[in-house]
């Protein structure tokens, strides 16, 4: 409805402001406390020294991601969601106007913990990345398959705990290849920063 | 805005027909994966020879969840959340015109896995109970206090891996009851039934 076209709109505007500075832009998305922090600062510690990186860090009440981030190398802006259970493009917005972009090649945007209404709103990055956790359980991919069809890569987190949990990774994966033939899946120990060589390359920022 | 109160009007009239039949209505909220399903099994499971109980479940492609607590011995209605990231009152309406509430004690709501917006949407239920996990991380407490405030039981689940994830069970609670000192926390490992008299305890279950 109209929301949701006033939210393309703008979306396409930060897409093409993005594209004006060659900045890639990349949409993370994942359910409360998937890892999807973590691995964002995985990300940005290994890469810093390859590309001008920038995140955008949206949480309600506190700071903590951004700052967690920011000890990673990154230069961090705090989105504030208020009581949003999504980021929308006008946020996004926002926050790019405290950004230069010309002296960026990468933007990195924490979305807010929810696998449902993100997939609703696109931010106007390039590309999706979602992160699940093991701990969620084995059916967490099959309940939720609109957010995979919106993305390019899944990152199946928390591996350490696939046993105590007694989830069947591979079983995870195809569950999500059922879904999306062609999605990248990466499994990965976020805090271990195991499968973050993957997820760069999948996420095809290894190039340069 | 006008949604919010239209639903708020819809969980009034819910609110009623609950106490005309005299059942006791549960709101069970917690983010993706925590152990809702889990939890409310182990109470059907617990409860059922003293209370005739069903169950509502909202899930977006499937009945897994339905089922499984149909398993353990609750009537359960399916309730179509569609792409919503919270239950409403208007769903829950509709459930409940698909049960005989004469026949029935208690009713257990399980709400989309979401801890930002059910809070703006009451579905008239007479309390609120959230479910969390120590595999979200040290954080994800203090990160949501609106959800807290609103209910009077929090379970702190997934104690067995708490060692794992290096977090702190006794931390996380103190972190809760700093939001709201009269809310009620229990430990629990749903999926051993650890915890299990306590959370029928805190839910006042127990007495008849
Ligand atoms: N065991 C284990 N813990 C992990 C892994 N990755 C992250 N964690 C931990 O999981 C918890 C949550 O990680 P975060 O990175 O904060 O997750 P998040 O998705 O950003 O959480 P929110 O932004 O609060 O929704 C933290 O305690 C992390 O240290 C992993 O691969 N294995
Ligand atoms: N290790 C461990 N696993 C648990 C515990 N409680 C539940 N689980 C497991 O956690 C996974 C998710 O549990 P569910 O009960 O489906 O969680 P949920 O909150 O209903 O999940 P959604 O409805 O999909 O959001 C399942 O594999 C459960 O067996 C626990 O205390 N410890
Ligand atoms: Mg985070
Ligand atoms: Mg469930
Ligand atoms: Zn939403
Ligand atoms: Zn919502």
């Amino acid at each position: 409805e109209d929301l949701l076209k006033q939210n393309r709109v703008l979306a396409e505007k930060n897409r093409i402001r993005f594209d004006q500075y060659h900045v890639h832009a990349i949409d993370v998305l994942g359910s409360i406390g998937s890892g999807k922090t973590t691995i964002i600062g995985q990300v940005v510690k290994e890469l810093k020294g390859r590309y001008r990186i920038a995140a955008i860090a949206g949480d309600l009440t506190t700071t903590i991601d951004a700052a967690r981030i920011q000890d990673k190398g990154a230069i961090v802006i705090q989105a504030n969601t208020g009581k949003e259970c999504h980021l929308d493009a006008n946020l996004v917005l926002k926050a790019l106007n405290e950004l230069n972009l010309e002296d960026l090649d990468l933007v990195l945007i924490e979305n807010v913990g929810n696998l449902i209404c993100p997939g609703e709103f696109p931010l106007g990055a390039h590309q999706r990345m979602v992160v699940v956790s093991t701990t969620e359980g084995p059916y967490m991919i099959v309940k939720h398959p609109y957010i995979l069809l919106e993305s390019s890569v899944l990152v199946i987190n928390k591996i350490d705990l696939a046993q105590a949990m007694e989830v069947d990774i591979h079983q995870l994966r195809e569950d999500a290849l059922n879904i999306k033939p062609d999605l990248k899946v990466v499994f990965a120990n976020g805090r271990r920063g195991e499968g973050i060589q993957d997820l760069i390359e999948a996420l095809n920022l290894s190039g340069e």
